[in-house]
């Protein structure tokens, strides 16, 4: 890009709305595997995921985050992202810092591979999300993969780590809900303004919401 | 809201993609 590009406030958001999107295809593919997601409507599988993505993400990412730089790693340790660069693509520290906080206590859990998977797949089916049509149906897929995941910790999850571990997940859960709200309202005031929602994608657009049209 | 929830065009697109 242009020299100018890189000095204005929001040089890093196409960059970052492109990995956005990228990973929003992600935890589609990722939410059709969960067993009984795809047995939903249509519409509620659309509700779970435009109110879970942006929660999914965050927690996805965690594994690239690490604790020595506190900087997120994409496709190797030569390209990191620093709280610095995020606000380049109108974040402010308003989410960014309970969002570092975030990845440093989820990453302290050192979770197993399959307890991080089976609290994406808790967070996706979340029977209170707005617009959902059989809360029932979503409370009772839930009600299984916390079952696995309870189940889980305490055949395969050695002390001293599995010590309350489950509910200092479902706690990530509750922290992940203001994190939501945070970015839902950072994102409305800048997809607000025409020449930053240009710079999104229509998947991010879809998913996020348009508030132009 | 009414021309939103009509529409998730990529959403459903990429919720049937592949399937059999």
């Amino acid at each position: 890009p242009p020299m100018d590009i890189n000095f204005s406030p929001f040089s890093m958001l196409p960059h970052l709305a492109d990995l956005v999107s990228y990973s929003i295809q992600k935890v589609i593919g990722f939410a059709k595997m969960i067993p009984g997601f795809r047995d939903l409507t249509a519409e509620d599988q659309i509700a779970l995921l435009k109110s879970s993505a942006i929660e999914i993400i965050m927690l996805r990412s965690n594994q690239s985050f690490s604790l020595e730089d506190m900087a997120w790693s994409c496709g190797g340790n030569e390209f990191k992202y620093q709280i610095n660069d995020v606000t380049k693509a109108g974040h402010s520290l308003e989410l960014l810092e309970p969002l570092v906080k975030f990845q440093i206590g989820l990453k302290k859990l050192d979770l197993h591979e399959e307890e991080h998977v089976l609290l994406m797949g808790i967070c996706i089916l979340s029977p209170d999300r707005p617009g959902l049509q059989d809360n029932s149906l979503v409370e009772s897929l839930q009600d299984r993969l916390s079952e696995v995941l309870q189940t889980y910790i305490l055949c395969k999850h050695p002390p001293p780590g599995n010590r309350l571990l489950y509910a200092k997940m479902i706690q990530k859960l509750a922290d992940l809900r203001s994190l939501n709200e945070e970015h839902s309202k950072q994102y409305r005031c800048l997809s607000f303004k025409p020449e930053h929602s240009m710079q999104l994608t229509p998947l991010v657009l879809e998913v996020f919401g348009n508030e132009i049209s | 809201k009414k021309k939103e929830s009509k529409d998730h065009q990529l959403l459903r697109y990429l919720l049937d993609k592949d399937e059999k």
